[in-house]
């Protein structure tokens, strides 16, 4: 299956 | 002195499902606002620049703390007719928002006490899509409400020529399909939450065309071009474990 993500790992946070 | 009087207040009712609150940095070139949602699995981006306002002043950087939910219950009551200023001197602690109805002549003045709102940056890198597809803004909102009433996820499909949403869940499956003009790189098949896409394509009357720039295992692109600027909702992708 599939599972959502999260943004936090794509775009970065500093 | 910040003053920018803006025609459309619905921008804020497209996105106050997404954020409570947010700062608006406004500057000379116009105003910004960039903020993830609580479960941080999508982000809205705004630009509109200073060109898009009647009129538009801003001498300093400003940033201002607005809660969209009492915003959104004062552009509400106005109706869709009414224009939207934001005012704000020298005291960066309160700012003024003023409605008013060019019909009747009505203006409604607040002062509004800006909010701290403790907000991280972020940085949103370039990215190339695989599809980048163009469709009409109320089909696409048509097609999301409609799948979403029964299902809860929507699978995209593009290919040449079409882009498929299909949908499936307990009470059976679901699909629309819709022509395209657009270049894609090749066919792309990805899955994304009906209840996002569902609050994205509230900004449906921004825009007659809305643009999905999908690949797979980045985060979707949800945009729609406003005068002098745009909204973008971006949103986390589903990877297979």
């Amino acid at each position: 299956g599939k599972k959502q993500t999260t943004l936090g790992r794509f775009f970065t946070l500093p | 002195l910040f003053h920018a009087r803006f025609e459309q207040a619905g921008l804020v009712d497209a996105i106050k499902d997404l954020i409570q609150d947010s700062d608006f940095h406004c500057r000379d070139s116009g105003i910004a606002l960039r903020n993830m949602d609580n479960s941080q699995v999508a982000v809205v981006v705004i630009l509109l620049e200073a060109g898009g306002f009647l009129p538009y002043h801003c001498d300093r950087r400003l940033n201002l703390g607005i809660s969209l939910t009492s915003l959104t219950k004062i552009v509400h009551y106005a109706g869709d007719e009414a224009t939207l200023a934001l005012k704000a001197n020298d005291n960066p602690d309160t700012f003024n928002l003023v409605l008013e109805c060019l019909q009747t002549g009505c203006i409604i003045k607040y002062d509004i006490k800006s909010r701290d709102i403790d907000q991280e940056h972020l940085e949103i890198p370039k990215t190339d899509y695989a599809a980048t597809i163009t469709i009409p803004s109320a089909e696409f909102q048509r097609i999301c409400r409609n799948l979403s009433q029964l299902l809860e996820s929507v699978a995209n499909e593009a290919s040449e020529e079409r882009i498929k949403f299909s949908s499936s869940g307990d009470i059976g499956s679901g699909s629309a399909t819709l022509r395209h003009n657009s270049d894609l790189t090749g066919p792309i098949a990805l899955t994304i939450s009906l209840k996002y896409l569902v609050n994205f394509s509230k900004a449906t009357a921004l825009s007659y065309s809305v643009t999905l720039s999908l690949s797979s295992e980045v985060p979707q692109l949800v945009e729609y071009k406003v005068e002098s600027g745009f909204a973008r909702f971006y949103f986390a992708p589903q990877i297979g474990e």
